[in-house]
């Protein structure tokens, strides 16, 4: 409860009419949405027990680690009743054919990927927010400070998980096991999307602002 | 910490 507590509000893409429809106006459009979102999701990631507690140096390590995956997880877990279409916000639905106008075909099929597993399974809000929260304190940088916190955080976060699962699906005792095992994927997928965004940040057509430059930065 | 100084002053504010 803490967690679906210190969600963040809803986000709208609000892409400008001025803009002709064309694939600079998409990824404007994302780039801002996710701009914003990065600075909801310092604010949430502050809210979860024991993450402001860590030093400085080490939270924005968890963050410049895991920020893509929160972001995506996002959009995934919005797009969980939605047709071969990703939700990236209420005002920002993009199909498979809009994906391969933008170029985003190859990042598009891979989150859609990430989507049917989380379908099949019928992920709960309670388990999204969850997982986002070991995805986070999971991270893997490779420079913490203090991994004995870290760990702390991820044993608190697990534990969470843990619970729910055993309460809500006692019926399936390996459920919070599948849920962990799709964390690769979410990784992978990542790690796609920060490559494809660098690679559009390069031919420097799209206007970014500078928290998310500053992440993607802190990936290269 | 220079380059990532807007991580840096979110995190620090106290909201």
């Amino acid at each position: 409860s803490h967690l679906l507590g210190a969600e963040p509000e809803k986000v709208y893409a609000m892409p400008d009419p001025a803009l002709p429809d064309d694939d600079i106006k998409a990824l404007t459009t994302l780039c801002d949405l996710a701009d914003r979102e990065l600075v909801l999701n310092i604010g949430w990631a502050k809210h979860l027990p024991g993450f402001s507690s860590l030093s400085l140096p080490d939270q924005m390590r968890l963050l410049q680690s895991a920020w893509m995956e929160i972001l995506i997880l996002r959009v995934v877990f919005h797009s969980l009743d939605a047709q071969d279409s990703l939700v990236f916000a209420e005002d920002y639905v993009m199909d498979t054919e809009q994906a391969k106008r933008t170029g985003l075909l190859e990042l598009h099929v891979a989150i859609l990927q990430l989507v049917r597993k989380y379908r099949a399974m019928g992920l709960e809000r309670e388990e999204f927010v969850t997982l986002k929260a070991i995805a986070l304190a999971n991270s893997d940088s490779m420079h913490i400070e203090d991994v004995e916190a870290v760990q702390r955080l991820q044993d608190c976060v697990h534990e969470a998980l843990q619970d729910y699962e055993q309460h809500r699906h006692g019926d399936d005792p390996r459920r919070a096991g599948k849920l962990i095992m799709t964390l690769p994927l979410l990784r992978q997928t990542s790690a796609k999307a920060v490559q494809y965004f660098c690679s559009i940040k390069q031919d420097g057509r799209i206007p970014m602002h500078k928290l998310f430059l500053e992440l993607l930065e802190a990936n290269t | 910490k220079e380059k990532h100084k807007i991580l840096h002053r979110l995190l620090q504010n106290s909201t």
